[in-house]
C-alpha cells in the first residue's frame, strides 16, 4: 500500500528524508 | 472407477504458454475498450489509462480486485489457536514484523492473519516529532519534491496528474476558484467546539497543538479529574505525545466565549468557517508557497495503520473506485498513472499553510482503505455499475466540527489503515 501526501507550504519548506529511506510513524519528514 | 484410475495410459501435452498470455492480452484489449467508454475525457482531458511494458498489460488483464476479494476473504478465516503463534511467527520472520512492540503482544489473540496484519502498536512505539509535517506511517519513502505544472513525478521520466490523483479539475465541476476561505460571523461560531476522535473528546486548542507544551512553551500538567478521568483517553493523549488539559472541567469549556477559539485557531493559521460553497475545484498556492508531495510506500511486514502526518482540517474524501495493481517499488517502476490507475481514498482540507491532501492508494493484496471517522467508506466492494473505474463519490467532514467545517485532527493521532483484500 502506498500513501500520497499534497501539501502547500511555505517555498523554504524542507524535507528531512531521502529517497528510498525508511520511515516510522510520527518521525520528521520536513519543517519550515 | 477403480480400474479406470489404475489402468488409463496418461498422456502429456505441452500447454503453448503463450496461448495463455494471448488470450490475457484479448481479456485486456476488450477492458480497456470498455474502459475508455468510461474514463474519456469530452474536453480533451488527459485520459487516465494503462501504459507500460507488455508485462504489465498482461498483469492489467488479470481480475485483480476479484483476487484481492478472494485474498481477503481468505485471511478473514479464523485460524486454529494452536496453529496462531508459529504462523504468525513464521509472517514475521519472512516479512520482518517485529513482535516486541504489537499490542497485545499474546499472539494467540489474533483470530485471523487479517485481523494480525491490522494489529496495534503499544503505546509510546511510535513518539511524534516535534516538526511541522511527520510520518503518516512506517514504510519507505518512495520520492517527494515540488509539484510543477500539476504533474508529480512518479519515476524518473514519468509522471502522473495531480488533477486526476485528487479528482479536481474534473469536467462538470464549476470553474476553478482559489482555496480561500469565507469570512466566520461570530455568531456562527457560537457552536459547540467539540470534537470527537476515536472516542476521545478535544477542544479546539488541543486539536490545533495550541496547548501542547512544545508549540505554546506552556506545560500543562495532565490531571486525572472526573471530566477526563477516562483511562483510554488519558493513555491515547500519552501515546500521542498531547497533553489533554484536564484541570479544566469540560462544561467550563462550554462556557468560555468560543471567540478565544477562534483566534486561537487563527493563531495556528487555520482558520475556522461556515461551509464552503466552491468544491474544491482547484489546487492555488498562495504567493511564497510551493506544492510539495511525497509517495511513502508501505511493505507487506509493516505496521498497517495510518496517523495524522500534521495537525489540519480534513474536509472532505473522494474515492475513487480503482484497480488493484501492487503498488511495490518494482510496478511504480513499470506502471505509469499506477496512483491515478489504483482505488485510492483522497483526504482534502487545509492545514495552517493552506491546502492539505492525504492519499491512501490500495494494492491487491491490502485493497480496503479504513477511515476512522468516516464509517460510511467501503472500499474493494463489488463492481458497482453506477461508479465504473476513475470516477470517484465524495463526502463531506462538515458535522464533525461545525466551527471548523470538517473532521480536526492533532498531528499523530491514528487515523484508520489498510486491511488485507
Amino acid at each position: 500500500s502506498t500513501i500520497v501526501l499534497v501539501f502547500e507550504a511555505p517555498h523554504d519548506f524542507d524535507f528531512a528524508v531521502s529517497a528510498g529511506q525508511k520511515v516510522k510513524v510520527g518521525q520528521m519528514l520536513g519543517d519550515v | 472407477l477403480v480400474e479406470a484410475w489404475q489402468n488409463t495410459p496418461t498422456k502429456w501435452y505441452p500447454l503453448p504458454v503463450a496461448a495463455g498470455a494471448l488470450l490475457l492480452i484479448v481479456i485486456q484489449y476488450r477492458k480497456r475498450s470498455t474502459a475508455r467508454e468510461v474514463v474519456v475525457d469530452e474536453d480533451g482531458h488527459e485520459v487516465i489509462k494503462l501504459k507500460g511494458p507488455w508485462h504489465v498489460h498482461v498483469i492489467g488483464a488479470l481480475p485483480l480486485r476479484n483476487l484481492s476479494r478472494v485474498w481477503g476473504y481468505l485471511n478473514s478465516l479464523e485460524l486454529p489457536v494452536w496453529l496462531r503463534p508459529i504462523g504468525f511467527r513464521v509472517y514475521a520472520s519472512i516479512f520482518g514484523c517485529n513482535l516486541e512492540e504489537i499490542d497485545p503482544q499474546d499472539l494467540t489473540q489474533y483470530a485471523s492473519l487479517g485481523e494480525f496484519f491490522y494489529r496495534k502498536l503499544k503505546d509510546g512505539a511510535r513518539p511524534i516529532a516535534d516538526a511541522v509535517l511527520v510520518s503518516p506511517a512506517d514504510g519507505r519513502v518512495l520520492h517527494f519534491g515540488v509539484i510543477k505544472d500539476g504533474r508529480i513525478e512518479q519515476v524518473k521520466g514519468s509522471t502522473y496528474s495531480l488533477d486526476a490523483l485528487l479528482g479536481v479539475a474534473r469536467p462538470g465541476f464549476p470553474a476553478p476558484t482559489s482555496v480561500e476561505f469565507p469570512e466566520h460571523t461570530m455568531e456562527e461560531v457560537n457552536h459547540k467546539h467539540f470534537a470527537e476522535i476515536n472516542g476521545i473528546e478535544y477542544s479546539l486548542q488541543e486539536l490545533l497543538g495550541t496547548s501542547t507544551p512544545s508549540s505554546s512553551g506552556a506545560s500543562t500538567p495532565v490531571v486525572d479529574t472526573p471530566a477526563y478521568s477516562d483511562e483510554t483517553a488519558q493513555t491515547a493523549a500519552k501515546k500521542h505525545g498531547e497533553r489533554i488539559d484536564a484541570s479544566v472541567p469540560r462544561d467550563q469549556y462550554e462556557s468560555e466565549t468560543v471567540a478565544e477559539d477562534v483566534s486561537m485557531a487563527t493563531e495556528v493559521g487555520i482558520r475556522p468557517m461556515a461551509a464552503r460553497r466552491d468544491s474544491f475545484t482547484s489546487v492555488r498556492t498562495k504567493p511564497g508557497n510551493n506544492t510539495f508531495f511525497i509517495v511513502i510506500y508501505l511493505a507487506p511486514g509493516d505496521y498497517h495503520r495510518f496517523h495524522s502526518p500534521t495537525a489540519w482540517v480534513v474536509e472532505r474524501r473522494r474515492h475513487f473506485v480503482g484497480d488493484l495493481f501492487s503498488v511495490s517499488p518494482w510496478m511504480a517502476k513499470r506502471l505509469e498513472n499506477l496512483f491515478v490507475l489504483n482505488e485510492r481514498v483522497a483526504l482534502l482540507g487545509r492545514w495552517k499553510h493552506g491546502f492539505f491532501s492525504m492519499v491512501p492508494v490500495g494494492a491487491t493484496n491490502v485493497g480496503s482503505i479504513k477511515i476512522n471517522f468516516d464509517k460510511a467508506l467501503r472500499t474493494n466492494v463489488g463492481k458497482r455499475r453506477d461508479h465504473p473505474v476513475g470516477t470517484f463519490t465524495e463526502a463531506v467532514y462538515s458535522g464533525a466540527s461545525p466551527i471548523l467545517n470538517g473532521q480536526p485532527l492533532p498531528k499523530g493521532v491514528e487515523m484508520g489503515g489498510f486491511c488485507l483484500g
